[in-house]
């Protein structure tokens, strides 16, 4: 149970912030999943942009601070690419 | 700051807004007021003036949603998205929604409707996000701002500027008069003897003369008027207004412009308002006032618009029969066309332009002509 929980924790982190990069940063849709992550991903440099965007450490990770800045109410205005 | 791509924003300065539907987390009238304290943040910072219209297609629609909304960018149920705002243009553009699976409230218990309204508004006059977490456009709702006195920050102010540029300058010359206020390029000068007001009232023994964004306060018992902006002490009131004027029975003070009219009591605007003034009994092809005063003897006011004036019975809350009358027929002397009257010691005061008569209103004749400003110890 506990291992099943964690993963699915991690699956639903995972695809909030795969949407949330989607929709704010113009992160293309269905270009690459994040268990393919690595440094030169374009997750991995949306995550950075998006972190030194908001003022936050750029890291690349989704950690703790990265995670409640993104759950944190905010705008959702259309981006350029809509 | 920054701007939408190839940087859109109104090609004119004055446009309008139009609150389409309501949320039922909040009565009209604050939904009301807090729009238009939204709209006031970025009209005090820029030439941009805004008109409320009630049908039809306004540069500004302001809705409020759930979920899918028609225009493809569906909002996600309570939490993480509040709203969303389109840049500057036809149709769709310019266009406000706001998530109505948030719970919207006037203090900060929910989702506070002036602050998301004022960031809003910002996109729809061409600003994109900020990453100044200062700014009201930066992308996260942040409550830790003092919102009762609520300021745009100096990355905000910079980016509209850069679409629109400053307010306009006053015609009068731009000297600060005293230093209640900092000095704003545009504030009108208290001695320049071409001064003329947009409104005149009392206030607790107070005189106030409005001008633009911002009015002189009179003490009778001190020489020098302060100075102040509107939005210091009534946020939710419009600038540039039309008449104001005193119902001291009811410590109200009631502020005109255009179709709708305020009602403040001390530095508190009262909830309920803006009404419309054909609510008064105006007919429909009156569509603003000119200048008003409540007669507190006779329990009677006064409104004068163009060159004729109608009587209002403040008891019966209705107008007199047989008006309007001509200005000139009961008021000799005065008009045919006045900005701005109040009373004091007996006498109305009628200003318009530069320059002040002083009436007699029983002996129905005009004993003193002044300067508009004689009460500002030039």
């Amino acid at each position: 149970y506990p291992l099943a929980r964690g993963v699915r924790n991690r699956d639903s982190t995972m695809d909030f912030a795969q949407n949330y990069l989607e929709n704010y940063y113009n992160l293309a849709k269905d270009v690459e999943k994040f268990f393919r992550r690595k440094d030169s991903s374009p997750v991995v440099k949306k995550i950075k942009e998006m972190q030194s965007f908001l003022g936050l450490k750029v890291t690349g990770q989704l950690d703790s601070d990265t995670m409640e800045m993104m759950h944190k109410p905010r705008c959702g205005v259309p981006d350029v690419g809509h | 700051f920054s701007t939408f791509p190839a940087s859109p924003k109104w090609r004119k300065t004055h446009l309008t807004y139009r609150i389409v539907n309501y949320t039922l987390d909040l009565s009209e009238n604050a939904v009301d007021s807090a729009i238009e304290r939204a709209l006031r943040v970025w009209e005090e910072v820029t030439p941009l003036t805004f008109t409320r219209i009630y049908e039809g297609e306004a540069d500004i629609m302001i809705t409020f949603s759930v979920r899918e909304h028609g225009d493809f960018i569906p909002f996600d149920g309570p939490g993480q998205v509040l709203a969303h705002a389109f840049a500057p243009g036809q149709g769709i553009l310019g266009d406000a929604h706001f998530d109505d699976d948030e719970q919207w409230t006037e203090d900060t218990a929910g989702i506070n409707l002036f602050l998301v309204a004022a960031h809003e508004l910002g996109h729809s006059l061409g600003l994109y996000h900020s990453d100044n977490p200062e700014a009201l456009m930066y992308p996260i709702y942040d409550t830790s701002k003092d919102l009762p006195r609520f300021r745009l920050s100096q990355d905000d102010v910079k980016g509209i500027q850069s679409l629109y540029g400053p307010p306009p300058a006053s015609p009068a010359d731009p000297v600060v008069p005293t230093e209640s206020v900092p000095p704003v390029p545009g504030t009108p000068a208290t001695c320049n003897p071409d001064l003329s007001f947009d409104a005149i009232s009392t206030l607790r023994g107070e005189i106030l003369f409005f001008k633009d964004r911002y009015f002189w306060r009179k003490h009778m018992n001190v020489l020098e008027p302060e100075f102040h902006s509107i939005s210091t002490f009534w946020p939710s009131l419009p600038f540039n207004i039309d008449a104001a004027y005193e119902v001291t029975s009811k410590d109200t003070v009631f502020i005109f412009k255009g179709k709708q009219f305020w009602a403040i009591r001390g530095n508190e605007a009262q909830a309920g308002y803006p009404k419309r003034i054909h609510t008064l009994g105006f007919p429909p092809t009156i569509s603003k006032i000119d200048a008003a005063i409540s007669d507190k003897e006779e329990k009677k006011t006064y409104f004068f618009a163009e060159n004729k004036y109608w009587r209002f019975d403040e008891r019966k809350w209705s107008m007199d029969p047989g008006f309007p009358k001509l200005i000139t027929e009961d008021f000799p002397g005065i008009g045919p066309k006045v900005d701005a009257v109040f009373e004091a010691f007996g006498f109305f005061y009628f200003s318009s332009g530069s320059s002040q008569m002083e009436f007699d209103p029983n002996a129905k004749r005009v004993t003193r002509i002044l300067k508009s400003n004689s009460w500002f110890n030039c």
